[in-house]
């Protein structure tokens, strides 16, 4: 069978996908100072995923707050420097209105991904940090 | 009442996979 490290190679999902590998590429973020920008990734996932039911109104948009707050509105920060304009004034638009929705930070979850495939990604592949593990 | 840094890691720690 495919060791799990050379899986990790073949695209940024399968390493997302393994917690040894998200533990790995978290450690070379970190060196980086940007592992924010992989937390704002499995935020995004964890907010769709939120349970649906009533009652949970109050939960999902303490929620909203808590990821607008930390990752959008410091426009210094890594991940709002690296989502569009248009981007962040709507998610700021959801929370201002109360209008919470499952899908609310999907795009600003695609950009940051493109970031990581583009950028972080392959160079993680590359670092001494992957290559020492293999 | 959890704090809104208990709420994000909650959420983050749900998207991960679970251990194979």
């Amino acid at each position: 069978p495919t060791p799990p490290y050379l899986k990790w190679a073949e695209s940024l999902h399968s390493l997302l996908d393994d917690q040894d590998g998200i533990h790995l590429f978290r450690t070379f973020l970190k060196q980086e100072d940007c592992a924010d920008v992989l937390d704002f990734w499995f935020a995004c996932s964890g907010f769709r995923k939120q349970d649906t039911g009533e009652g949970n109104e109050e939960k999902k948009l303490k929620l909203a707050k808590a990821i607008y707050k930390k990752y959008i509105l410091d426009s210094n920060g890594i991940v709002s420097r690296q989502i569009k304009p248009a981007t962040k004034s709507f998610i700021k638009d959801c929370v201002m209105k109360l209008h919470i929705d499952p899908a609310m930070f999907d795009q600003a979850q695609t950009e940051i991904q493109a970031v990581m495939e583009e950028n972080t990604y392959p160079l993680f592949l590359k670092s001494d940090i992957y290559l020492e593990y293999t | 009442i959890d704090s809104e840094d208990d709420l994000l890691q909650e959420c983050i720690s749900s998207a991960m996979p679970k251990k194979k």
